[in-house]
């Protein structure tokens, strides 16, 4: 059986916020590192890649590995009728036919349980390379959200490059272009989640689709940095890790000149 | 014009 215990339960909110305009079902595997979801959005253009430790959890049990298929649309609906405060305890058999979802008011006056129906997703899981990125820019989450969302206004694509100076952004549309520059500022007085920080091992470029980006800075309320990795001619990784907890990444397949 | 790639042309079936 699979029994996971979350101390905050808005956490999981907050993951399903960053997927549901992506994906429309997935399958959870809960193992006994944690459990994780891979999913790819329905134009197979971009992955999702979601783990949730173990030891982030207050109570954590998996005897085996289980792949719990559910509709992300309805769990949503679910997990939205737990106050953001609530303890969230994930519940199901072996082979579930039903997953468990019992919230607990903080203050323990008021428990609830819901049970959802699983379902079979036939999905290929695709394997991520190990990579070693050749360009690793660390910035501000909420800065890159402004950032895709400036670029989404002008045009549909946009290319990044990233050489030891900076991050450029650049986009064409119908109106005109747009060019947005954002330089590593280590030595400063910031706070470290304030910094941009660049590594590179050679300058990379690549087009991308804003749509997907702007879909993936969803994530945003669960971590004030954001980590994008390049390498020249692969996806890019848009990682927004959760603290003590895991990670929610994004892959996106660059843009080709045909 | 640009084409987008899949993400499955990158990442092959594990």
């Amino acid at each position: 059986m699979f029994e996971a215990r979350l101390l905050q339960g808005g956490l999981l909110k907050k993951v399903l916020d960053s997927i549901k305009d992506i994906i429309t079902e997935g399958n959870f595997d809960c193992s006994p590192n944690g459990l994780s979801l891979q999913a790819m959005d329905s134009s197979h253009v971009s992955l999702i890649d979601i783990l949730l430790e173990s030891e982030g959890f207050e109570h954590y049990r998996c005897d085996r590995n289980i792949p719990m298929g559910l509709n992300i649309t309805n769990l949503v609906k679910m997990i939205k009728c737990a106050g953001s405060e609530d303890i969230v305890t994930i519940k199901c058999e072996d082979k579930p036919d039903n997953v468990t979802f019992l919230f607990e008011s903080k203050d323990n006056d008021k428990i609830s349980d819901f049970e959802m129906k699983t379902m079979t997703i036939d999905d290929e899981h695709l394997l991520v390379p190990d990579q070693t990125y050749t360009a690793v820019v660390k910035m501000p989450s909420a800065e890159f959200q402004r950032l895709c969302r400036d670029m989404a206004a002008i045009g549909d694509t946009v290319n990044i490059s990233v050489t030891k100076e900076g991050v450029r952004f650049s986009t064409t549309g119908d109106m005109g272009t747009a060019n947005i520059t954002v330089r590593p500022n280590p030595s400063g007085d910031q706070k470290e989640e304030e910094r941009t920080e660049v590594q590179i091992t050679e300058p990379v470029s690549a087009g991308f689709a804003l749509r997907y980006l702007n879909s993936f800075t969803k994530a945003t309320p669960l971590s004030p940095t954001v980590t994008l990795g390049m390498v020249p001619n692969l996806p890019i990784v848009v990682e927004y890790k959760i603290a003590d907890m895991g990670h929610v990444r994004y892959y996106l397949a660059p843009k080709i000149e045909d | 014009p640009m084409q987008q790639r899949s993400i499955e042309f990158f990442f092959r079936g594990g």
